[in-house]
């Protein structure tokens, strides 16, 4: 199972 | 001021269409240089930018201006484009639109109600990647479409000489493969194996605009954003797209 994570999780936005 | 001239508007159509499937708005930032954007999709899994250098212009004056532009508003105004139309973007200062102006046998104007979307601005994070597919654009847009018939999802996969984009679905599986050698690919560039699985209703939106002749660069890293990068008549587009990580 794999879940969407979102940009903010590899930069700060 | 600002006033610009396109040689194509049904080129430039392209671009509005892609930046509509995954925006609501964007502000342009247009100066001397030229036209820039970008903007993150409402639920911040993908990010946009577009430049625009004013050499892609054929006639170019601006100074400094934030344009906020409603997108599906634009997009079915430049729906209208028609196949020898040139296209002119004019700032209407005083009364706060955006003239849209298809140029052919005559003129065809219309005038955009802009949005204040000052301060809304999106940085674009520099990221650093080891692996980066330089790939024809249909190769690439067919191989989506085919995997969207098995999953909602794809794992893109990459090594030093293979470029692999897999879907399984609960009976069936799809795999495209591109090797060093195979003539989609332009060149495949990195030393370590890499992998991540994206969203294909977002692939899918941001190689809307692409066709037959255009080029894509992808840089790809472990369960890390894809970045996306193509030009369509000289508009230089730029994506990212979170990746869907393993629970």
């Amino acid at each position: 199972k794999s879940k969407q994570v979102k940009l903010s999780d590899f930069f700060k936005v | 001021m600002f006033k610009a001239k396109l040689e194509s508007a049904k080129e430039f159509k392209k671009v509005v269409d892609t930046m509509a499937t995954l925006l609501d708005e964007i502000c342009l930032q247009v100066n001397e240089e030229g036209v820039r954007a970008a903007a993150m999709d409402p639920s911040h899994v993908a990010l946009l930018s577009l430049n625009i250098p004013r050499i892609a212009f054929e006639d170019y004056q601006a100074d400094e201006h934030e344009i906020g532009i409603e997108l599906e508003a634009f997009k079915k105004i430049m729906n209208r484009a028609k196949a020898k139309d040139k296209l002119i973007l004019e700032l209407d200062e005083e009364r706060n639109r955006l003239n849209v102006i298809f140029e052919n046998q005559g003129k065809r104007k219309f005038s955009l109600s802009l949005l204040d979307l000052s301060g809304a601005t999106t940085k674009v994070p520099e990221l650093e990647y080891h692996n980066v597919i330089t790939i024809k654009g249909d190769a690439l847009k067919e191989a989506l479409k085919d995997a969207d018939l098995i999953s909602d999802h794809v794992i893109m996969r990459a090594s030093p000489y293979e470029f692999k984009i897999e879907a399984k679905g609960d009976l069936n599986d799809f795999t495209a493969e591109f090797s060093s050698e195979d003539d989609a690919i332009i060149s495949i560039e990195g030393e370590e194996e890499v992998k991540s699985a994206f969203n294909l209703e977002y692939l899918l939106d941001m190689v809307k605009g692409v066709s037959k002749g255009d080029i894509v660069k992808l840089y790809l890293g472990n369960d890390m954003p894809l970045k996306m990068e193509y030009s369509l008549a000289g508009c230089e587009l730029m994506f990212l797209l979170a990746p869907r990580i393993e629970e």
